[in-house]
């Protein structure tokens, strides 16, 4: 079956945040880290590097960055 | 510009280079020259000096790879992470990654070698990414023309904060 969309950006937002913002990976994460307020600071984190509206969300801009091709090393952090 | 967290920075200079495995898209002559020219990038804006050897104990060993390569940062396949580089450091410090599932390339198209290259030497010298998106440490893939490069103001800045200027400068 095909991943819709919405659980498609859900998966590209996760990854990214994992891979330069540092939000704990999933599995390894406690209850707190799992908030949803947690993603929404690393979001505004990202779109304030990038230069993007600081909306928390991953709207369209934010989205289409996070698919550009880049470097593997985090914007945060060692 | 924004250095590495901890303001890693190599003691000496005179830093060497290996290239441990070349990318079976280009040939070693061309892998070399992209190599060279990218840490002229680096070399023409401070003191630090780079030479190709080919001793197991170079401080910067270049290696193109694939997938889980061992180090803890696995690529991803076609687009998306291109390449890494370490901090300044002892063993794996410095050394830098390149995907062999991109495509490297000479000139436009797709990923040119010699920009990215350039980019991930910074990170070995101790540079983190910049928020300047015309600056070479900034995180996302832009081409510009290989042949009339040189290396924009925020990243001189960076490496000259770190290495202090070079010692022969190019005179514009």
């Amino acid at each position: 079956f095909p991943v819709p969309a919405q659980e498609m950006d859900t998966q590209v937002v996760q990854d990214y945040l994992e891979k330069f913002y540092q939000l704990p990976r999933r599995g390894l994460r406690s209850q707190r880290q799992n908030s949803p307020s947690v993603i929404v600071e690393k979001l505004k984190e990202m779109q304030r590097f990038f230069g993007l509206s600081e909306t928390g969300k991953p709207d369209r801009q934010t989205l289409a960055v996070m698919r550009k091709p880049r470097c593997g090393v985090p914007d945060s952090g060692d | 510009f924004m250095l590495t967290p901890g303001n890693p920075k190599w003691e000496q200079t005179n830093l060497t280079y290996r290239i441990i495995k070349y990318t079976t898209q280009l040939s070693e002559a061309d892998v070399e020259e992209a190599i060279k020219k990218a840490f002229q990038v680096w070399s023409n804006a401070s003191s630090l000096t780079f030479t190709k050897t080919s001793q197991e104990e170079a401080d910067i060993k270049i290696a193109f790879v694939q997938g889980d390569h061992g180090d803890n940062s696995p690529f991803d396949g076609p687009n998306g992470i291109l390449a890494h580089a370490f901090q300044p450091g002892q063993g794996i410090g410095g050394d830098a990654h390149f995907d062999e599932d991109e495509i490297w390339t000479m000139n436009s198209s797709s990923y040119n070698l010699f920009l990215v290259a350039a980019h991930e030497f910074g990170h070995s010298l101790g540079l983190a990414h910049s928020t300047d998106p015309g600056a070479l440490m900034y995180p996302n893939y832009a081409f510009r023309d290989p042949s009339t490069y040189t290396l924009p103001q925020d990243d001189i800045n960076g490496i000259q904060a770190i290495y202090g200027p070079s010692n022969n400068p190019i005179q514009p």
